[in-house]
């Protein structure tokens, strides 16, 4: 099946997000 | 077994529900597998993007972590130990660390393997730093020992996203020598 794939950059930026508490 | 982790929308949902485990022996006493199990305590469990940074922003990095501490990420349902279903017929690449490199590897590591950047299907069980007196030692398990395709590939992509230096030696242990070799 298709596989969820994060590049590490994108992974990074998602540190900051306001749902990330 | 413990209830799904609940995906709240607008939150990036990763391919797996992850474990973070933590555990500390004392400095010389020997590790078996009893008390190995009962210093392994549950930090918490993710299964998106955000809840991954909501964790590990609040956990030390392993810089600043005690000597014989561990820090194991893996995925639900896979206990950190050899006998566990998923691990005993596996094996784990080591990769050891001078000091101050790690806490940027363990990171490095740790989003290569939620991201799916290995491109092992369900090979990999999760991810061990550990924190010892004069170097920190990452590891990768995987359930296959055997398959050398797929441990090929994890010491691929692991050199690729540790960013090691050229003089890193790896090398690849079967749980079942470690066990052996703690039991003899």
């Amino acid at each position: 099946g298709t596989r969820i794939i994060y590049e590490r950059n994108f992974l990074l930026q998602m540190r900051n997000s306001p749902l990330a508490r | 077994i413990l209830p799904p982790v609940e995906v709240k929308p607008g939150e990036h949902r990763l391919q797996y529900t992850y474990c973070i485990w933590f555990s500390r022996r004392a400095p010389g006493k020997q590790a078996t597998t009893q008390n190995y199990d009962q210093n392994l305590q549950l930090i918490g469990r993710f299964a998106s993007v955000e809840q991954f940074w909501g964790f590990y922003s609040y956990l030390a990095r392993p810089t600043h972590l005690a000597s014989h501490s561990d820090i194991h990420i893996f995925k639900d349902g896979i206990k950190p130990m050899w006998e566990d279903g998923a691990n005993k017929n596996g094996g784990k690449w080591i990769v050891r660390l001078r000091k101050g490199l790690s806490s940027r590897c363990w990171e490095n590591m740790i989003l290569a393997m939620l991201g799916e950047q290995f491109l092992v299907g369900d090979e990999i069980c999760g991810a061990v730093i550990s924190v010892r007196f004069q170097e920190d030692i990452i590891s990768v398990w995987n359930r296959t020992a055997q398959d050398t395709l797929t441990t090929g590939r994890i010491r691929d992509t692991l050199k690729r996203v540790l960013n090691l230096p050229p003089n890193t030696v790896m090398e690849y242990k079967t749980h079942n020598d470690s066990l052996k070799q703690c039991t003899s």
